[in-house]
């Protein structure tokens, strides 16, 4: 099954 | 002191609709510019975003920078409270642990008020950065819904292909697969019906159909909704940036002279093969 990013992967913590 | 007056208060009726299922604790930000919401739901898949200007409200009022943290049920269920064609006004006080809510019929003889607790949420904030997506395609925002309505009857998941001359939409799952097709429209005399492809590359990817089902709440809100995308890169090649967004524009219901007065930007991490 595919994978489920989560939106750390993409967006600064800021 | 903040004072905001919003004539057609149908239009927060809709906002929270469109959110409350996806995020329970979320805080509005509120500035001279308007007011602003970012959260994300509880797994950080999905991050919503709401925007409304000032000049979108009949009275705005904001002497300085306000955080107003809420639980977005209990909003909602105050909300709700109001008719439809109630005039809504939310009124804070510097520093004060709530907020009112006044509703005002529409022939002024009747006004309710409520009040809703603070809460101080510690909330996480992410920096989204500004980016630009090789794939946008507009379309009509009820047939959004019903193509994700409808293939969640077959998987988890949508894959959504996009090639110059139009897009599709497919899922498969045990019972068997299932797909839709939408053709780019040429030039229509209702702009609210016209699918438009606008992009730079072919693109494939998969989305988990739970979250887009969600913001297909805020169908209400717009006649279309704008998908923004980016296609995968190669592994080794610097970070992707191929999260989806989901834009509805929230217009005022002036029927002779509509205009924007905010968006809900909803963000949604991709599914990836192993």
């Amino acid at each position: 099954t595919p994978l489920q990013k989560t939106l750390y992967t993409f967006f600064l913590k800021s | 002191m903040f004072e905001a007056r919003l004539i057609q208060g149908s239009i927060l009726k809709k906002i929270l609709d469109a959110i409350k299922d996806l995020v329970t604790d979320a805080s509005w930000d509120c500035s001279p510019n308007g007011m602003s919401l970012q959260a994300m739901d509880t797994s950080h898949v999905s991050l919503v975003s709401v925007s409304l200007n000032s000049d979108g409200f009949d009275k705005y009022r904001c002497d300085r920078n306000l955080t107003l943290g809420m639980n977005l049920i209990s909003l909602s269920k105050i909300i709700k409270c109001a008719a439809n064609d109630d005039t809504i006004i939310i009124k804070a006080g510097d520093g004060g642990d709530k907020i009112t809510l006044l509703f005002e019929a529409q022939n002024e003889s009747e006004v309710a008020e409520y009040e809703i607790k603070l809460m101080n949420l510690d909330s996480e904030y992410l920096g989204i950065p500004d980016t630009t997506y090789n794939v946008t395609i507009k379309m009509p925002s009820n047939k959004f819904q019903r193509i994700c309505r409808d293939l969640s009857q077959i998987g988890d998941a949508v894959t959504i292909s996009c090639a110059k001359d139009g897009v599709r939409f497919g899922a498969a799952g045990d019972l068997g697969s299932g797909s839709i097709r939408l053709a780019q429209t040429a030039t229509s005399d209702k702009p609210e019906d016209s699918v438009t492809i606008s992009m730079q590359e072919a693109l494939c990817q998969s989305f988990a159909l739970k979250y887009l089902n969600h913001f297909a709440k805020a169908t209400p809100l717009s006649a279309q909704v704008t998908l923004s995308m980016s296609p995968d890169v190669p592994l080794g090649e610097p970070l992707l940036f191929n999260v989806c967004v989901v834009e509805y524009n929230i217009s005022d219901n002036d029927d002779e002279n509509p205009s924007t007065i905010g968006f809900i930007r909803y963000y949604l991490a991709p599914k990836i093969d192993d």
